[in-house]
């Protein structure tokens, strides 16, 4: 056995040395069998992104091509794979999102483009590849990384799902505001029936959890913005369709509930600094709709007032609201037709689809701004619980 | 400064890695 002679951080080149026939347990030990809940836990975020990358510098720096094809190739399709096997687990993807995405944001960094290498300091240009020029495989990974982000949405959204209509519509925190119920209302009194049913607050404590877990991953604070921009797109067209869809829904006082379910997320927003990511505005439809059960719907001047207010529903929305809006008490009267004919005349010339419903399963599309990374290659150390002792510091 | 260009590797589109992996996978059980 060799005697480990410690080096200086500073003789290292940030490279990761590797045999050929290494390169299969390679993506084996720390993609396919990496567990993001286990021994990931504790690692620095990227680090298997750093590793992959290190060892790309290494077959770059010998000038084998065959070798970079390959752990390209390889790296992609583990990567792949462990995402058809656990695409249904949101640490998995989120995890496998985060270092894609850093594994893209290196090849950048380090590719030897001026573009990519404003923030690097000199010995991070030193870094850079030597012989190959990686642009092509860049694009690849960077429609994985859409692939991912799919992915990660469209599991996440399989979790918020069954919360979001009971956690919005249905649990009621402001107790006393309904005085008698609307007809219909499919309300449980007993506190046992309660118990397994989702609030506000499991919707709230399920999104600190997806937050918690990206930003463990080292996922990039742009990308965050945008799955949080998406996670409340979500919650606002799957409230609106349930509320457009259910009379036990459309009374002043579920308007007055929504309202304040809405300040509770945005409460939450504001506490991960996410005012600004456009997520609020996506609530806008629904935001309006709870507005619209609010305000007097008598006067010529109330039709002008909703018209005036409701921009982000369409006429078929403004209407089946109105349509629906149950009085809950005897101080209240249903919308009178003539009212909703009042409505749909002032509203005729508006350019619009007849759309009634929202498109929950509508994803904005994705960027991936690039994010250089401070961290100096050469002092990167791999864990042995990583199980890569086969890998040579270079 | 860089002496000589670096060669662009071309790659297979994510599609076509996909038909590949196809093969692959049908090792496995």
């Amino acid at each position: 056995h060799p005697v480990n002679i410690p080096r200086r951080e500073k003789d290292f080149q940030g490279m990761l040395e590797y045999k050929k026939e290494d390169e299969l347990k390679l993506v084996k030990n720390l993609i396919l069998e990496l567990k993001p809940r286990g021994v990931a836990v504790n690692l620095i975020p990227g680090l298997p992104a750093y590793i992959l990358f290190m060892c790309l510098r290494h077959a770059d720096y010998n000038n084998d091509d065959q070798k970079v094809r390959t752990l390209l190739t390889s790296t992609i399709n583990s990567i792949k794979k462990i995402l058809k096997k656990r695409g249904d687990d949101f640490e998995t993807v989120s995890f496998w999102l985060a270092n894609t995405c850093r594994f893209l944001h290196c090849l950048k960094q380090y590719s030897g483009d001026e573009a990519f290498m404003k923030h690097n300091t000199q010995r991070q240009n030193e870094h850079s590849l030597s012989n190959f020029d990686l642009a092509e495989y860049r694009q690849v990974i960077s429609d994985l990384a859409i692939q991912i982000y799919q992915q990660l949405i469209k599991c996440m959204e399989n979790i918020l799902q069954p919360m979001i209509v009971s956690g919005m519509l249905e649990h009621e925190t402001i107790q006393g505001v309904s005085g008698v119920k609307p007809t219909g209302l499919r309300k449980r009194t007993s506190s046992i029936a309660d118990e397994g049913t989702y609030t506000l607050d499991s919707i709230l404590r399920q999104l600190g959890a997806f937050h918690s877990t990206m930003c463990q991953h080292g996922t990039d604070p742009e990308l965050i913005k945008q799955v949080v921009k998406q996670q409340f797109y979500i919650i606002g067209a799957v409230t609106l369709n349930n509320l457009l869809l259910r009379k036990d829904m459309c009374s002043w006082s579920k308007g007055m509930q929504i309202r304040y379910n809405v300040s509770q997320l945005e409460e939450w927003l504001r506490d991960k600094g996410l005012m600004t990511c456009g997520a609020k505005e996506t609530l806008e439809p629904l935001i309006q709709a709870a507005q619209l059960l609010q305000v007097k719907k008598k006067t010529d001047e109330d039709a002008e007032a909703i018209c005036s207010m409701c921009l982000a529903l369409t006429t078929a929305q403004i209407v089946k609201v109105l349509n629906l809006y149950t009085p809950v008490n005897e101080f209240e009267e249903r919308v009178s037709v003539s009212f909703i004919r009042t409505i749909q005349t002032r509203l005729r010339d508006r350019c619009e689809s007849p759309q009634l419903l929202m498109d929950t399963k509508m994803i904005y599309p994705v960027t991936f701004p690039f994010s250089p990374s401070s961290l100096a290659l050469e002092t990167i150390q791999i864990p042995s619980s990583l199980n890569l002792a086969f890998l040579t510091r270079v | 400064p860089r002496s000589r260009p670096r060669v662009l590797l071309k790659a297979p589109t994510l599609a076509e890695m996909e038909e590949m992996n196809i093969s692959e996978e049908e090792e496995s059980p």
